[in-house]
């Protein structure tokens, strides 16, 4: 049975990209077999993977009914993770998914044959930072939302648009059975009494939903990506991997508690 | 003599709005009369200068040509600092927007007015963390570009597709004449190799166009918009402010060169 989790949040650089690439990774060291959608024209999550920008390598054709989404998948470094990159055409990807019929539902089609293969347990999907067609794919197609937020105020003030958000996916029919994964707490500082307010306050909003498991701010973890390895290859010692390591085995836990 | 400068980069969460704030706040106590416009929906230049959220009171209806910009026009706190923000029906703009005549000069037309006029020295424009239509209108209405820099790696993929857009805003003849204000670096943190290696980089590709000064890593700094203030009132005496206060000399200076 293979879920689809978007990984979201419109707040800029609030860890989205980091925690997509090490929950994949560390995800797949637990024996689950997990693709990565890199549906960011950024494309950092397949630089932070280490693949090279190859022309035409992104979902962009599977998304304007091209060519099948399966022929995008690439392997990684690890074993049980496969990731479809991304590269500059999805840049265009906004504009001219919104012209096409059923625009909203592009993505969730494209992907519909991988899921009924079920090979995969996991497809994690790295959204861009914006509310654009591109991320409102990634919701309609998810069947449940993990959302990375930074230990900092103005990622509070985007709480009240995420969970508009979700009210307006689900009565607008557009996906009704969009549920929250899960909220995880990252960049967290120990040092400031800002980043005990945000945690405080956001558990406050979403009791259970929050990770007990916080991210550190770990300067290992924002090297990584220039040696386009996840932090379980570049060091898996420091506390930023001990926290990811633990953040998904309690993904793991929660989902056998459902 | 009016000038518009739009600050923007794509990636997300690297400073722009910390930047848009304290250097309008920093540039208006130098003698200078500023207008920021809060071009992002999620309206964290607003509440960062102490704004409610207020129904209409954004600059969208101005954009579908509803109502004249200048009637959006709201005072700060500080003399010669005025602000055009931001509210939730931005969110809508995208799209309804992308749908009219000259969609890419709705806000170059909006501004025009308050441009002509010449009360204001600069006009500053905190944009959203994309390329969609709501960026590309205050490229295409900007004089310059004011390009605030992370000192992650991430940061550093970013900049082709900066250079890439500027070529493509120039070359299309959307805006034949946009060219760089300056690069701001920020966030740098002196503990780690990786922040001085990405101003390195960066200098290496856009050389003089580089600030000297650098804003470092700072917790008052994002501290302040939790209340509401920038930095100039919160904490004019920490090392985030004193950076901002010689970075908004520096543009001064560079101004007075030109
Ligand atoms: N726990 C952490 N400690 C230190 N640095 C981190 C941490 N998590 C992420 N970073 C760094 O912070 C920056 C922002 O993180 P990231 O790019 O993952 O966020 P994002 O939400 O994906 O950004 P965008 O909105 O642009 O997609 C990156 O440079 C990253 O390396
Ligand atoms: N020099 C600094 N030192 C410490 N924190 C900072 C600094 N500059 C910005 N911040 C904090 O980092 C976060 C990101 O900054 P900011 O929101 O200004 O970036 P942005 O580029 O406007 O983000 P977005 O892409 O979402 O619009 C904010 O929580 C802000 O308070
Ligand atoms: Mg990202
Ligand atoms: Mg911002």
């Amino acid at each position: 049975m293979t879920r689809v989790i978007a990984v979201a949040n419109q707040k800029g650089g609030v860890g989205k990209t980091t925690t997509a690439i090490n929950m994949a990774a560390y995800l797949s060291d637990s024996r689950k077999k997990v693709l990565l959608v890199d549906l960011d024209p950024q494309a950092n999550a397949s630089s932070g993977l280490g693949l090279e920008r190859i022309e035409g390598a992104s979902i962009y054709e599977a998304l304007v009914g091209e060519s099948p989404a399966r022929d995008k998948i690439k392997r990684t470094a690890l074993d049980r993770l496969d990731i479809i990159p991304s590269e500059v055409d999805l840049c265009g990807a906004e504009i001219d998914v919104a012209r096409l019929d059923r625009h909203l539902f592009r993505f969730r089609e494209a992907l519909a044959p991988i899921v009924a293969e079920g090979v995969y347990d996991y497809i994690l999907v790295d959204c861009p930072p914006s509310l654009g067609i591109l991320t409102m794919n990634a919701l309609a197609a998810a069947d449940t939302l993990f959302i990375p937020i930074q230990c900092e105020y103005y990622a509070l003030e985007g709480l009240s648009i995420i969970s508009h958000l979700l009210r307006q996916i689900r009565e607008s029919g557009t996906n009704p059975n969009l549920a929250i994964e899960g909220i995880l707490m990252t960049m967290f500082d120990s040092r400031t009494n800002l980043s005990q307010q945000v945690v405080t306050e956001v558990k406050s909003h979403f009791g259970e939903l929050v990770y007990e498991n916080v991210i550190p701010r770990s300067v290992r973890l924002s090297e990584s990506p220039s040696y386009g390895q996840p932090i379980i290859l570049y060091d898996d010692h420091c506390p930023g991997a001990k926290a990811y390591r633990q953040a998904a085995r309690e993904w793991i836990r929660r989902e056998k508690q459902k």
